[in-house]
């Protein structure tokens, strides 16, 4: 079973703005 | 055929032809007559008879002069043509011949062949450095300890082979005409029959000039008699022929000298050498130390190991010897995201693509580890599997692992279904 890749949209960055990457 | 390679196209020792390379160079000399003329007489004896046959000098007289071009031109038996001091140098007061070869020569002999009686006293000079510095080859002297501190006929040991010594042979007044003075330079040097092996030698017999010089007439004592005007017309130092022989200093890595862009004589360097004596392996052949080529090993320098991905590379003592003295070039500037001393593995942040050889441009491709799955950016340089968070899975860490499901914290992308 192939899982679908990770979607960058759903993260929640709020805590984590320094780590998001340009892209999500 | 390239005497450098033998029929197989392996590399042997080669050395460029012996020859005379005083042959048509300029001599620089410190006298010589004609300038203005001057009449100079030949001494010549029949029984207990000496006649003086007098002629000019004259520097302006092609039928009358005698440049120091003499010395090396062509030396015709039938027609021989001397190069000649003006009459009565006499000591303290020196003649000297300054000859440039132009490069490093292995010199064999020297040789002078005299118009005028042999000298009495003179010295053969030698200079390694273009004529910065200069070092004694040989003395000629009735009198060696008088004119030049050394014993006659010393005896040359190993101890010391990079000697001058001083000779009282060939310098007899007699003949008055046509007597030689040759110097050889390995002959009496217990190392001679090793040469191969004797760097003490090859350092002896290189050389990049020649001076010789003429410190004390040979006379009969009647300079300073009544006729003594005629007499001092009668002594000067007369030479047909200078003659230095040998070979164009290679190291054994070229069969022979050609001139290069400036003009300037260099070796035609083979065995991946360079340098005007091919005295230094070309660059990107540093995987072994240079060495002289001998009959027994061509030493040829070899190239480093970089499977393509570098241009530069240097020699590592230690690492060659380690290696049993077979491989020592570590490569410099590995590109196409190669890294080890022969560009052999991928650097950090890429892995090797197996499909492809290590010297293919894309061998390494890069980890392209995922920001948020990935625990870091570096991934196994053999499989290219990134390291995964926990729940995380795949070569870049971009999905979850089976029983997980993606969150929304970038620090823990995957948690399990519960």
């Amino acid at each position: 079973e192939v899982m679908p890749t990770l979607d960058m949209a759903l993260f929640d960055w709020t805590d984590y703005e320094d780590m998001k990457p340009a892209d999500a | 055929p390239d005497p450098c390679y033998d029929e197989n196209g392996n590399p042997r020792r080669c050395i460029p032809d012996f020859v005379n390379s005083a042959f048509g160079k300029d001599v620089r000399v410190s006298s010589t007559c004609g300038s203005p003329a001057a009449r100079y007489c030949v001494v010549s004896e029949k029984g207990d008879d000496r006649s003086r046959d007098c002629h000019t000098c004259d520097a302006g007289d092609p039928k009358k002069y005698h440049p120091s071009a003499y010395l090396t031109d062509l030396n015709n038996p039938h027609n021989l043509t001397c190069w000649q001091s003006e009459n009565y140098a006499q000591y303290p007061q020196n003649v000297t011949l300054t000859l440039s070869l132009g490069k490093k020569f292995e010199v064999t002999y020297v040789s002078l062949q005299f118009c005028s009686p042999r000298p009495e006293s003179m010295a053969i000079y030698k200079s390694m450095d273009y004529g910065k510095s200069w070092v004694p080859f040989q003395y000629y002297s009735t009198q060696c300890k008088k004119m030049y501190n050394r014993q006659n006929k010393a005896v040359i040991t190993k101890q010391n082979e990079q000697e001058a010594i001083c000779t009282d042979s060939h310098t007899d007044m007699h003949p008055l005409t046509g007597g030689l003075i040759a110097f050889s330079t390995l002959d009496g040097r217990p190392s001679a029959h090793d040469f191969d092996n004797s760097p003490v030698l090859q350092d002896w017999v290189t050389a990049t000039d020649i001076k010789v010089i003429f410190s004390r007439l040979h006379t009969f004592g009647d300079e300073n008699e009544d006729d003594s005007e005629l007499a001092r017309d009668s002594y000067y130092y007369a030479v047909s022929d200078l003659q230095v022989g040998g070979r164009c200093k290679c190291n054994g890595h070229a069969s022979k000298c050609v001139k290069d862009r400036e003009g300037q004589l260099v070796c035609e360097c083979k065995h991946n050498t360079a340098g005007p004596e091919c005295d230094r392996c070309k660059p990107f052949h540093y995987d072994r130390p240079w060495q002289r080529a001998t009959a027994r090993e061509a030493n040829e320098c070899v190239a480093c190991h970089c499977n393509l991905h570098a241009r530069r590379c240097r020699f590592n003592m230690e690492l060659y010897k380690l290696s049993g003295r077979r491989s020592g070039g570590v490569c410099l500037n590995c590109r196409h995201n190669t890294a080890g001393r022969h560009c052999h593995y991928c650097k950090e942040g890429f892995y090797r693509d197996m499909s492809k050889s290590i010297s293919h441009r894309r061998a390494c491709k890069a980890c392209d580890c995922h920001p948020v799955g990935a625990a870091g950016k570096t991934c196994n340089q053999t499989t290219g599997q990134c390291p995964c968070k926990d729940g995380v899975a795949g070569i870049t860490c971009n999905r979850c692992a089976k029983g997980y499901q993606q969150s929304r914290s970038p620090i823990a992308p995957c948690i399990k279904i519960p």
